[in-house]
């Protein structure tokens, strides 16, 4: 299963 | 956090601090496109919303804040400070063209019909745009001076990382953002006709000029 979002990005 | 995304973050900062610093030590912002400015800063803006509602470590928050700041002093500088050196004649890219169909599809194609996520999606699409007013306007001076170049070549470098870091989440955390994807992809191509430039002039000691 793939995480869709994950904001730790710039 | 992986090399690539720190090395994509640091010249991302290398980026915004070359423009602000060549704006400051030469008074003058002659040859910035303010309109790819306005568009950074609102790109940083709307993303950055998040830092009200979580927090995610100290390094985050802090290159958040970096960049929001830096991007406004930026636009500070091209319309308040030095406006006189401004070139707007040549800055004539029409921002609504990007502006409008960038905020239709964020509404379209978004991960959740949430304000804060569609500012985020917003933000996204629009930074793989934002640059064009800035290679419009050296395409229609057919020149830049070199510290653009720089400011550009990292801005591009930057992008180009993420690409990389994307790939190395992807196999090694199972992490896979599309709407980030696409956009840094679509974001990525429009460096290289300019990188392929950098390379062949700017980094052999020539000015970057374009054939008439």
């Amino acid at each position: 299963q793939l995480i869709v979002k994950q904001k730790d990005e710039l | 956090m992986n090399i690539f995304r720190l090395a994509g973050d640091v010249s991302h900062l290398v980026a915004i601090i070359i423009l602000l610093l060549k704006i400051w030590k030469t008074r003058s912002c002659a040859g910035i496109s303010g309109k790819s400015q306005i568009l950074f800063a609102s790109v940083f803006v709307t993303r950055y919303l998040d830092l009200f509602t979580i927090f995610i470590s100290l390094y985050n928050s802090s290159m958040k804040i970096i960049y929001i700041s830096c991007s406004i002093a930026t636009v500070y500088l091209v319309y308040f400070k030095f406006k006189a050196t401004y070139d707007g004649n040549h800055d004539t890219f029409r921002v609504e063209f990007l502006v409008v169909p960038v905020g239709g599809l964020s509404f379209l194609v978004n991960h959740d019909f949430s304000p804060m996520e569609i500012l985020w999606t917003f933000s996204i699409y629009l930074e793989s745009v934002a640059i064009l007013p800035q290679l419009f306007m050296i395409s229609k001076t057919g020149e830049a001076e070199t510290i653009t170049t720089h400011y550009l070549f990292f801005l591009g470098l930057y992008r180009g990382l993420y690409l990389i870091n994307w790939i190395w989440r992807y196999y090694f955390e199972g992490f896979f953002d599309l709407i980030a994807i696409v956009a840094g992809l679509v974001q990525t191509v429009l460096y290289c006709d300019f990188f392929y430039l950098y390379v062949t002039k700017v980094l052999k000691g020539k000015k970057l000029s374009l054939p008439a």
